[in-house]
């Protein structure tokens, strides 16, 4: 963890009488590789321990915090600020289009976000717009059953785009129409597109980039390239009852620029939680 | 001339951050490291851009020594052994097991060995139907109960299936699942103990950063794992995850899956690995 491995680096600082650049330079090494293990993307690690170094050099600890608790300190600060605040999604009518690499769990929080807003006295409507993946379709189905949630869109689909559009038109009094996407990654040329083309027909309010907590160094580039594509909205990080640090993650809320709006904790319908950026940090520091 | 202590603790610190950015893990870059300064102790090196090609010299021996772990030829195997041969697959939540059975089960087609699909996910939203699909497209039978149902007994059937009609492979598919969930390791190991896998596979996602080696060590304390199988390659990931898995398990990377296809499947290779984390 970060803590453990500042431990001794830190004690460098403590003691030599006069902070010099050597030892700075051993304790951003450690903190660099801290940050990474958690897997934050290289590139945020850097400008993280650059502007750490910069304050350590300039700022004295506070009074009664030793310099090791002053350096953790600046490290968290700057990681809550790259995480922002979480966002509340709006008890207003809108369509959310889910999108995300292969895996990550949309389908799975699709229907997780079409409980919380129908429990709320909203009318959902689902759009199963996977026509790639074997039974997508089954799966989503079964879900919006178990919930009582409309879920259109049929088996043997082909053309994903068409889907979407007799789906909005289904769902045009609706209060809220949610998109379920297929999963891709940023090198799949006609995927993005079909991506592109669906933003276009469905026009939607909000474009949630769902990603799970174990991506690593890919987390950052591929969420760039979600961004370029249609501009995310919001940012869903799944899978957090697990143990993975979700630095890659919070690399693809700062490419994005996009809060988090909801959590993963679990398989089942009711595991969609608030992010709760405190505790996000200090399970991510370790 | 003599590299200076601090010229060498630079190049090795970009190298750390290169491996690490190649989502290769903490513990697999520090041996790696150690293994390289011994290498450069035992060297001469006359000038320090001779240094650059000794160190990626010895880098490419470390990697090497991590991936070289002994091989499984699944065919050779199932070849070899009594029939029917069992393979589980194992790993947590979206990693790719159930597209990767559908992958074994074609290859092993085409080798004209016969397989069966157990659909061992009883748990998961439009799993069994899922696999299903996969059965349909080889033209291959799969056992499968209701929604709900034991995957253990699931797994029972199949090979009794197996058995009676002789067929050579039983692919068993099971839940996605996380290493921190007791209840569903739990479940695996009973899984387990009822089929008595021939081959458990875990199946990683090369995605995954530093968390790879925590799933795969887990997994193979639980149950033990036979050799794995590192998913979504395509996805431009580094693949680094290759290294940080064989390297807690100790066991080989038998396929890496490079797309959606059912030919998107090949046999791992440590050179292609290695090209590819030099690129
Ligand atoms: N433990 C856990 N599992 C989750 C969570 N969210 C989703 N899953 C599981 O992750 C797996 C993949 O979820 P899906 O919803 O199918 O993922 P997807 O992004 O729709 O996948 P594709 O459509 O194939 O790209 C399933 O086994 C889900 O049950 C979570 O927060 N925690
Ligand atoms: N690009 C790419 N996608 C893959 C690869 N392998 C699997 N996928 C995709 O990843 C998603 C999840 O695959 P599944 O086979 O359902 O994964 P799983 O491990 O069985 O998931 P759970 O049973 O829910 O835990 C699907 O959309 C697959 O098409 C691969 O090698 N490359
Ligand atoms: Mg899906
Ligand atoms: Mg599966």
């Amino acid at each position: 963890s970060l803590a453990q491995s500042l431990r001794g680096t830190l004690k460098k600082i403590a003691n030599a009488s006069n902070i010099d650049k050597d030892v700075i330079k051993d304790v951003v090494r450690d903190i660099q590789r801290a940050l990474l293990q958690a897997d934050l993307n290289v590139k945020l690690v850097l400008s993280i321990t650059k502007e750490v170094e910069r304050r350590a050099l300039e700022e004295k600890p506070p009074a009664g915090m030793s310099s090791r608790e002053h350096v953790i300190r600046i490290i968290y600060d700057q990681l809550v600020k790259i995480l922002g605040e979480p966002r509340d999604v709006g008890l207003k009518k809108h369509v959310i289009m889910m999108i995300g690499l292969y895996g990550q769990g949309k389908t799975t929080t699709t229907a997780k976000m079409a409980k919380y807003f129908q429990k709320r006295g909203l009318k959902v409507g689902v759009i199963a717009a996977d026509v790639h993946r074997p039974a997508a379709f089954d799966q989503l189905k079964q879900l919006g059953d178990r919930i009582n949630v409309p879920v259109y869109g049929f088996p043997k689909a082909k053309d994903s785009v068409a889907v979407v559009k007799k789906g909005m038109e289904q769902y045009a009094d609706f209060d809220i129409v949610i998109i379920d996407t297929s999963g891709r990654h940023s090198l799949e040329e006609d995927l993005i597109k079909e991506m592109e083309d669906i933003a276009k027909v469905a026009k939607p309010d909000e474009r949630f980039l769902v990603i799970d907590a174990a991506v690593g160094q890919q987390a950052g580039p591929q969420a760039q390239a979600f961004h370029d594509a249609v501009k995310v909205t919001g940012v869903i990080i799944t899978k957090l009852d697990g143990t993975a640090k979700a630095g890659g993650a919070l690399s693809a809320v700062a490419v994005t620029n996009a809060p988090v709006t909801f959590i993963g904790t679990g398989e089942h319908i009711e595991d969609l939680e608030k992010l709760d950026p405190p505790r996000f940090i200090s399970r991510l520091l370790g | 001339k003599k590299i200076t202590q601090d010229k060498l603790e630079d190049i090795m610190f970009d190298l750390e951050m290169a491996l690490l950015e190649s989502d290769v893990a903490q513990g697999v870059v520090e041996r790696i490291k150690n293994y390289i300064i011994k290498e450069l102790e035992g060297a001469k090196v006359k000038r320090s851009s001779e240094l650059e090609d000794v160190i990626e010299g010895a880098l490419k021996k470390a990697i090497r020594q991590v991936l070289d772990i002994k091989s499984i030829d699944l065919i050779d195997s199932i070849r070899a052994s009594e029939k029917p041969y069992v393979v589980m697959f194992v790993g947590v939540n979206g990693t790719g097991k159930t597209t990767a059975i559908g992958r074994i089960a074609h290859r092993l087609q085409r080798e004209g060995i016969s397989c069966v699909l157990a659909a061992g996910d009883t748990f998961r939203a439009g799993a069994i139907e899922q696999l299903t699909k996969h059965a349909e497209n080889l033209g291959l039978k799969i056992i499968k109960h209701s929604a709900g149902a034991d995957p253990a007994a699931v797994a029972y059937d199949a090979i009794e299936h197996a058995k009676a009609r002789k067929k050579d492979v039983v692919l068993l598919d099971t839940a996605g699942r996380m290493q921190t969930n007791i209840n569903l390791m739990d479940e695996m190991k009973k899984i387990r103990r009822i089929a008595r896998p021939n081959l458990i596979v875990f199946v990683g996602d090369a995605l995954a950063g530093n968390d790879a080696v925590i799933q795969a060590s887990e997994f193979d304390k639980a149950v033990g794992v036979d050799g794995a199988i590192l998913t979504k390659i395509d996805a431009d990931a580094k693949g680094g995850a290759a290294l940080s898995i064989a390297y807690t398990i100790g066991k080989p990377i038998l396929y890496v899956g490079t797309g959606q296809g059912y030919e998107d499947l090949e046999p791992f290779d440590a050179n292609w690995m290695i090209e590819r984390l030099f690129e």
